[in-house]
């Protein structure tokens, strides 16, 4: 991507360290990172091999090449297909084409995003240049392409399955559905099978948001990834007459003319047979071309696809669309490569030009030319779509785990698919802005990947709690990190915080867990002893931990008590991994919950060594306030800040 | 009324294979075996498991997906060996 590396690797005094997260990971030097998506583009420049030495020897991968499929390089080192479960489904099979090649672009961008190298002179239609660079530039990368549209459970386990075998080191699956049993779910069954093999899988917390305990991939053996917004944005003003001047956000060409247009609501645009509701929302046939024609339409936020609604506004003859979002949407505006001159606007300035076109006889307005602007703020702030905790399936582990950029983020795309998606719109583009939890996960998979270099021996916990642990809660204003409405977020937006790699590198101590820990996790469950030991014949659960002791105890790098009673204590173990030093306890403690730490201090002498601790925490004698409260524990050691988000409810 | 029972595509889950990492040609074969073997005792015959059979899940994760109707899904449920059965559902891009 062209920004969010730079944005995420500025430290607070904006400038980015010449021993950075890159140049201290080797930028990711032959790790190998894979995601199971669309599959791959592999004539772009972000999977050109130059400059790359052979092969690495473990691994046992390989592509299809057949049907015009991808042909393996040393950068991009594996490519496979799987659709049978998308056949068996009911699916087109002419439309699953028997080869790896993106013909979607989605896969070809979360590829490169992780992993892709650096390409000077990236853009997209000319409107917005730059060096797209991936999160591990370095590393080597494989694409498994289960996803035809939609991706199937069935096929999802046999691209786990083969590249488990293949030998990658880390999983990156910008893929989600409804949370639900561990057992039940193709990509917790395959995970679970993928961290016991030592790989990171990293993945979408999906884009259900702003509703409550919305957020999926929530297995405690899965790095959980919501999207935040970076310090970048594509400013298009919508201007009236009156005067009023409103910030928005696009990627589209100007106006034919420097002129004031008429505008119109979607509402008043209605065809006879359409409700206004549906009008405003710019939906297929809605809009008639008679009130339309010359005009520049305001449609609201939500119910189809935000380009979509620009189709439509073009279909009946608009010269423009002001996209207004809707409440939820609050302050998230998107840059969309929208087929007409067009911005979105914000909920209250969206309300306020819906206001002027309903109160005026003649209401007209104008969109400026888009234009970016670095170093906005405040960001990061949390994306409306974001899904949300708490943790439906497991609410003693708090999800999703942390943020990461993933609004307009550019990245490389398929030559085989215009940027509408329409198959009328024969423009094509080598990179390309998208934004959801699917190109914020990628980012976190970069992070794992140099994490990887770095630390080869690392287990997947040891790699998600440095990611977690040294994570920033604070934006670019110094202030507690906004959601879009901004008002200020909280864990269950964005977990442990947003992602900072540089810190990454160095954690001090982590939080860590191994395959056995994750049974346990299991047992603590409920799942029966039986059915654990199809995964290992010698597993037998603990008595004492098939409680919800058990779960409170995971050795998780966050504290969450959903049910509060009384006062609960919660044990925790951190290795050390760093010099020897000595750590004490810091903690903010949550409203109406009293905190204490013992011990307070932690000593190591050595790296490698472990620590136990215990947290206390009481309700406080006017009770716990309703709803979930928040506060945080940190070790520091002076030079090292390991924190641990802390979420309590009453009973 | 079975015969015109509704099929569609599961997944059947049985956990983690006996062999190692380092999976054989051979052992991939045993597995593919084992699980035509194990859906024929369901199913009727090696043939109708063959053919009701898309996946054989060999080399991590031990299972497969099939053609099924409801009443087989349920029964293979049951079975102590499985650790679940599930549709074959749409997941999706976010």
């Amino acid at each position: 991507t062209t920004r969010s590396w730079d944005f995420m690797l500025l430290e607070n005094n904006g400038v980015i360290p010449s021993d950075s997260a890159w140049k201290k990971a080797r930028f990711g030097e032959d790790t190998i990172i894979a995601n199971l998506d669309t599959g791959v583009w592999p004539e772009s420049k972000s999977f050109s091999d130059e400059g790359y030495g052979p092969v690495p020897s473990r691994w046992k991968g390989g592509c299809d090449s057949q049907n015009g499929g991808v042909r393996c390089n040393r950068k991009l080192i594996g490519a496979r297909y799987f659709n049978r479960g998308f056949i068996a489904a009911g699916g087109n099979a002419t439309e699953a084409i028997s080869s790896p090649r993106d013909v979607a672009g989605h896969g070809t961008h979360t590829l490169s995003t992780a992993g892709g190298n650096f390409v000077p002179g990236a853009s997209v239609l000319g409107l917005v240049n730059g060096t797209a660079k991936g999160g591990s530039p370095k590393a080597r990368v494989a694409a498994y392409k289960i996803c035809w549209g939609n991706c199937f459970d069935a096929d999802l386990l046999a691209g786990f399955d083969m590249a488990i075998h293949d030998g990658v080191d880390v999983l990156s699956i910008s893929v989600g559905g409804e949370a639900g049993d561990y057992f039940s779910d193709a990509i917790a069954i395959g995970s679970f099978h993928a961290i016991q093999s030592g790989i990171v899988v990293v993945c979408s917390a999906g884009n259900s948001g702003p509703e409550v305990a919305s957020v999926a991939n929530v297995a405690p053996w899965i790095v959980t990834v919501g999207a935040s917004t970076m310090d970048r944005e594509f400013q298009a003003f919508a201007e009236l007459r009156n005067g009023q001047r409103f910030k928005g956000s696009s990627l589209s060409k100007p106006l034919a003319d420097d002129k004031l247009y008429p505008l119109i609501s979607g509402a008043q645009a209605k065809t006879a047979d359409a409700s206004a509701a549906d009008a405003m929302l710019c939906l297929a046939g809605t809009l008639d071309k008679t009130k339309a024609q010359g005009k520049i339409v305001a449609c609201l936020r939500g119910g189809n696809a935000r380009v979509e609604k620009g189709v439509q506004a073009l279909l009946a003859g608009a010269v423009g669309m002001i996209l207004c979002n809707d409440k939820d949407s609050g302050n998230e505006i998107i840059a969309d490569l929208h087929v007409l001159p067009a911005t979105q606007l914000t909920y209250t300035d969206g309300a306020a030009v819906l206001a002027y076109i309903n109160s005026t006889a003649e209401p007209y307005g104008y969109i400026t030319h888009p234009a970016v602007f670095l170093g906005t703020n405040p960001a990061p702030y949390m994306a409306a779509f974001s899904s949300r905790g708490p943790n439906p399936v497991t609410p003693e582990i708090l999800k999703p785990d942390i943020t990461a950029p993933g609004v307009n983020i550019l990245a490389a795309y398929s030559g085989a698919v215009s940027p509408t998606e329409e198959p009328w719109d024969k423009r094509r583009v080598s990179f390309m802005l998208d934004s959801g939890t699917s190109m914020s996960c990628p980012h976190i998979s970069g992070v794992a990947g140099l994490l990887k270099t770095l630390y080869p021996t690392w287990s997947p916990a040891a790699i998600r709690s440095a990611i977690m642990t040294t994570a920033r809660v604070r934006d670019n204003t110094e202030k507690p990190m906004l959601d879009a409405s901004f008002a200020t977020a909280d864990p269950f937006a964005y977990g442990a915080g947003h992602v900072r790699p540089n810190r990454a590198m160095d954690p001090g101590l982590v939080y860590d867990l191994t395959a056995r820990d994750y049974l346990e996790f299991l047992c603590s469950l409920g799942y029966n002893q039986t059915m654990l030991q199809s995964f290992d014949p010698s597993n037998k659960c603990q008595a004492s931990n098939t409680t919800s002791s058990g779960l409170l105890n995971f050795n998780y790098p966050s504290i969450t008590v959903p049910k509060l009673s009384g006062s609960v204590t919660v044990t925790r173990t951190v290795k050390n991994v760093a010099e020897a030093s000595t750590y004490e306890a810091r903690v903010t403690q949550p409203n109406g919950v009293e905190v204490t730490v013992e011990p307070k201090s932690l000593q190591f002498t050595k790296a490698g060594e472990e620590k136990s601790y215990k947290v206390t925490l009481k309700a406080q004698a006017g009770g716990l306030p309703a709803g979930y409260v928040f506060g945080e524990l940190i070790w520091s050691d002076g030079n090292h800040f390991v924190r641990s988000p802390i979420a309590v409810a009453a009973t | 009324n079975s015969a015109f029972a509704a099929k569609q595509s599961y997944v059947v889950y049985m956990g983690a294979h006996t062999h190692g990492p380092d999976v054989t040609q051979q052992d991939l074969e045993l597995v593919e075996n084992s699980h035509h073997n194990f859906l024929a005792s369901f199913v009727g015959s090696q043939d109708k498991a063959k053919e009701a059979i898309f996946y054989s899940y060999q080399m991590n994760i031990n299972g497969f997906a099939a053609i099924l109707d409801d009443e087989q899904a349920a029964e293979i449920a049951k079975h102590p060996g499985v650790v679940s059965v599930f549709p074959n559902r749409a997941r999706k891009l976010q």
